[in-house]
Formats: C-alpha cells, structure tokens, sequence
C-alpha cells in the first residue's frame, strides 16, 4: 500500500510489517563453526541468495556450520565492516536481519563492496627525461 | 562505490533517457511523482536526463510494483525482506515489493519516520535508480548505495561518494557546481542497539 504518512498505516498493518521473514535468523545468534543447529540451512540460502555462496551449489544445504558458511559470513562482514569473526554473533545477524535491496552483492564469487568505500586506480606513465610525469586518477 | 562486472553503463548515444510505469499498478500521480524526483537527483549530477513516457514497452527503464514470484527469477518476500531489485544497465527492469508500505510524502527530510513498519518510497528509488545506472552496491554506510534501508528512516539526498562514482561512469553534469556534503556522522551507527524507533545499527 502507499501512504502519505507514517500515521496512515492501519494499525494491523504496522504489527504485519514488524514480522520480518528474516527475523527467525536472530535465533541463531552465537552459532559458530563446528556447530550443527535445526534451520541453518535457511541462512546459507539467504547468503547464496546475496552471492555470498557461490549459485553452483545446490540450494539444499545442510544445518550444519561448516567452512562454507563461515567464509559466507566473513565475507559479509567484510563488506559491511562488521567484526570479522566468522560467528553468527548478535551484531552480523541484526544487520542481517534489515530490510534490503535484491541486488547481491557479490557476483561470480568477487564482492562488488569495496572495503575503503573508493574504488581508485592511478595510472601513472614515465616518458624519457625530464618533466614529463604524468598521473590521472580514476 | 562500486559497478557491476564489467562496468556496463548506458551508452552515449542513449544518455535521455525514458521511464514508464506498469499500467497495471495505476499508480497515482502522489506515487509517480516520487520516482520523478528520485530520477532528478541524478539527473542533477549527470549529464543524464529522465523524461517519462507512457509506453511502457518501449521506455528505456520500466518500473513496476509486483509480489512474489513476478517472472525475473528474483521472487518477492512479502512484507520486508526485500524490497526492490533493479538490473544494471541497459536492462531497466525496476521492481519493488507490492506488498510493502510505502510512504510517498517529501516530507521529513534526511531524518526518520514515526514508525518502523514503514519504508520510504524516495530513499528506495533512488537506490535502485543508482543501480539502472551501472552503480554496484557500497561500503559506506550513509551512502545511498548500501546495501540496506533502515525501517522508518529517509534516506534520499546522495552522498559524495554516490556522485563520484556515478560521474565516473558519465561524468559531471555541467550545471552541476560540484558541492555534495560528504555522509553525515554516523556515530549512532555502531551501537548495535535495534530496539529504538528507527531500528538502526
């Protein structure tokens, strides 16, 4: 529905929108490597979902927390300059859990999120003697 | 900033573009003018133009409101989860969640919305807008192109570091005097505390 303000949403409205469908992922806070946990398999198809699992694995994934979701959540934290621990801990999975663009944001395997937020290259060139440096930045 | 492999982007001879609506949505004129203004903000910043049409298979970039599974293979979630997808240039699929409730008032400015259960229609637009374009998502957090929209929050002006990486792709805008505010603070950002109004980390 579109409102003109806040204050227009009917109040059933407002309780549905709270049920976030990822909110049940806040019950795996503290699930880390080695552990085996019922609906895991969920989180790996959200982060398969934003290319943080390769799409050439089947989407039949396991409950276990095995290397490939590790490696899933360290890159996810990565790139929203979370502390990289490689846990699902309270923080990771509280930004997990907001609403967000379907755009993923890895592709083929390499984040398109740089770390610095810049994405430079300088190109620099030397021609014979003298004052001749030249550099451009991108 | 970041683009998309290969950093495809709209091609010189096509830099006016045209957008249309699905006729199915009858979208009111409120709604339709909340993506003319999100186009205007980067068109303020590019030599880009936006003009709509009423054709919508034939515009360069076609907006609708679907739910579920809408036939791109990127089905919607329902309420939250996701909102909006858009593909890089020159598809000009934009797509937003139906089952969302949209705000569609300018009103508030860069700050928050009373309620959380509520996303602003503006702040979206221009994100996926900034993807129609060839802009991948960012790093930085206040930044329009990050990954992410906090409940309840506007989030609508385009940061310096939006700009610079859309005028990588197309260059400056000539009337565009090149002032941009860097991101405002973000000191509220890492507190982890999720349980005020606004939901944010």
């Amino acid at each position: 529905g579109f409102y003109s303000n806040s204050s227009a949403i009917p109040p059933e409205l407002r309780r549905n929108a709270t049920e976030n469908v990822w909110n049940s992922f806040l019950n795996f806070t503290g699930c880390h490597a080695g552990m085996k946990v019922n609906g895991l398999y969920k989180i790996k198809q959200y982060f398969q979902r934003f290319g943080y699992i390769p799409e050439t694995l089947p989407r039949n994934f396991t409950d276990d927390f095995d290397d490939i979701l590790k490696n899933a959540v360290m890159m996810y934290q990565r790139n929203f300059r979370l502390n990289i621990t490689g846990e699902l801990d309270e923080l990771t999975l509280k930004h997990v859990v907001i609403p967000r663009c379907g755009v993923p944001d890895v592709v083929n395997g390499t984040s398109t999120m740089h770390g610095d937020g810049r994405r430079r290259t300088y190109e620099v060139s030397f021609a014979g003697r003298g004052p001749n440096f030249h550099a451009v930045k991108r | 900033y970041s683009f998309f492999p290969g950093e495809p982007r709209w091609p010189d001879h096509n830099r006016d573009l045209t957008y249309a609506f699905d006729p199915r949505n009858a979208l009111t004129e409120e709604v339709k003018t909340v993506f003319s203004r999100a186009f205007a903000r980067w068109a303020e910043v590019t030599p880009l133009t936006f003009t709509r049409v009423e054709s919508f298979l034939t515009s360069d970039i076609s907006v609708g409101f679907y739910s579920g599974d809408h036939g791109d293979g990127e089905p919607f979630d329902g309420v939250m989860g996701t909102l909006a997808h858009a593909f890089s240039p020159p598809n000009g699929h934009f797509h937003l969640d139906r089952d969302e409730n949209w705000i569609v008032s300018d009103s508030g400015g860069d700050g928050f919305l009373s309620v959380t259960s509520a996303v602003d229609l503006e702040s979206v637009a221009v994100h996926e807008i900034g993807h129609l374009l060839g802009l991948g998502h960012s790093s930085v957090q206040d930044s329009i192109m990050y990954p992410t929209i906090t409940t309840g929050r506007r989030k609508a002006d385009l940061t310096s570091d939006d700009v610079e990486g859309v005028q990588y792709l197309y260059g400056a805008n000539p009337n565009f005097n090149g002032s941009r505010s860097p991101p405002p603070s973000t000191q509220q950002r890492d507190t982890g505390d999720s349980g005020n109004a606004a939901c944010r980390i």
